[in-house]
């Protein structure tokens, strides 16, 4: 560790914590972190979510949270709390969704050490870690210094993204994390007017990779509509009652 | 710099040098690159792209080269030539796309640095380079250690895309870099039996943002399952000579 070490406190009172990785952008990490946050807690357990992603945090948007946390007597930063979900991510601190977090990897080691350390998150069943695309600093740093019970891994179906999904996934392994499975996203597109079905981003890639790294398949999600305006709007799939495929996330 | 002093070797013979960022994964930075390099080689330019995503390094797989590059007695490594482009990207140096490069900061700007000045590129007329999804070392180290001539942001129509492609213009703005435009991506996808039209990623980001930031707005690509699967066969669309609505890149 470059002259930095970080240390996580041991005394916070959670349980498990899962790491959701994909090493390629834009696949869906954030999408799927939220809304399985979101279905653990209506199944009755409590859950925390941590942006891991300090360069692109997105959690805010789509939990739907403009304000800022709280920060207690103790300095501790008390996590926001959305359908059921409490949630902390760096986007909550700055002043406007596009204003750029410009830091290297030492500061983006120390934010996500604070996220983790200087929250108040009361007792957790979980904490989801939604990671950012790469297999650097914040991966490592989740990965090296945090009790992770299991990673999961989101790609879309094609080569580029299957490639680096892999990466992700050979990190947990290489750093002995089980994997709990890959969840293929934005699998076929069916057409609003006839119903037509588009594999845009072609096939089979989640199960390719599922197959050749003998881990679990979770599922294709497919690219709905729906599911973009739901990020957007801060109202995310599960938690809105509407009958989707997306359900079963 | 965090100890860390890069030094890029100015006696490289190229003329301007684009960097092409997004601040979002997923959205099509490596896509434009590929098709901006190959049309501008078309177009009789001696051009080159080096993949700055250290972490996730795609050209090889959109160029569709599978061999590793030659370094000559002066151990400088030589690029490798596809469609009129010179490519270089540290995917050439690993064994399989899919093995993980497991860097933090230092090594990734240390790598940036080989990967420019160690190349033997020749007279250039371009250089592009290709940044990954974030706002800091690979873009820091871009930004501030090479005499970038514009930057060039991509995004997709959606909310969490614009917010975080406005962060990477914002970085460029900051580090005083002209932004020559915003190109916008998946803007729309036209059913391949009834040519119904739906903007599953929403509507008008692209151009709001270039609105807001008084940048111009270079266009729309729709979502076409045809460059994502010239991406994934490495031939680019604008290297074959099929008529598209993405021909306009
Ligand atoms: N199944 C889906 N259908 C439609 N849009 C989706 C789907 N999954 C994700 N998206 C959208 O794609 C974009 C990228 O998803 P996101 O969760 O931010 O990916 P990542 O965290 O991997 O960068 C977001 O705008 C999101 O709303
Ligand atoms: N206009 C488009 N239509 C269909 N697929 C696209 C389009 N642009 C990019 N893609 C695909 O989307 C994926 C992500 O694109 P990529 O260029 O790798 O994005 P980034 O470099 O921003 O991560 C790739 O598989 C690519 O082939
Ligand atoms: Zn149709």
């Amino acid at each position: 560790k470059v002259g930095l070490t970080v240390s996580f406190k041991t005394e916070q009172k959670i349980k498990d914590i899962i790491a959701i990785a994909s090493g390629k952008g834009g696949v869906g990490k954030s999408t799927v972190s939220t809304n399985i946050a979101i279905a653990l807690a209506k199944s009755g357990k409590k859950v925390g979510v941590l942006d891991a992603d300090i360069h692109g945090p997105n959690l805010p948007i789509m939990f739907g949270i403009h304000e800022k946390p709280f920060v207690n007597e103790n300095k501790r930063i008390i996590p926001i709390e959305r359908y059921g979900v409490k949630v902390i991510s760096l986007g909550f601190l700055v002043e406007s969704p596009s204003t750029p977090i410009i830091w290297r990897g030492p500061l983006v080691t120390k934010a996500i050490e604070q996220l983790y350390n200087d929250v108040e998150w009361g007792e957790l069943d979980y904490l989801l870690i939604d990671l950012p695309p790469e297999t650097g600093d914040a991966a490592l740093t989740v990965m090296q210094s945090l009790p992770l019970k299991y990673g999961i891994i989101v790609t879309t179906p094609q080569d580029v993204s299957v490639a680096d999904a892999s990466k992700a996934l050979k990190m947990f392994k290489k750093m002995n994390i089980p994997v709990l499975g890959v969840i293929e996203n934005m699998s076929y597109f069916i057409c609003p007017k006839c119903s037509e079905k588009t594999e845009i981003f072609g096939h089979g890639g989640g199960e390719r990779m599922s197959l050749e790294n003998e881990v679990p398949f979770l599922g294709k999600i497919p690219l709905e509509t729906k599911v973009r305006e739901s990020g957007d709007n801060g109202m995310p799939t599960v938690a809105s009652s509407e009958e989707t495929e997306t359900k079963h996330i």
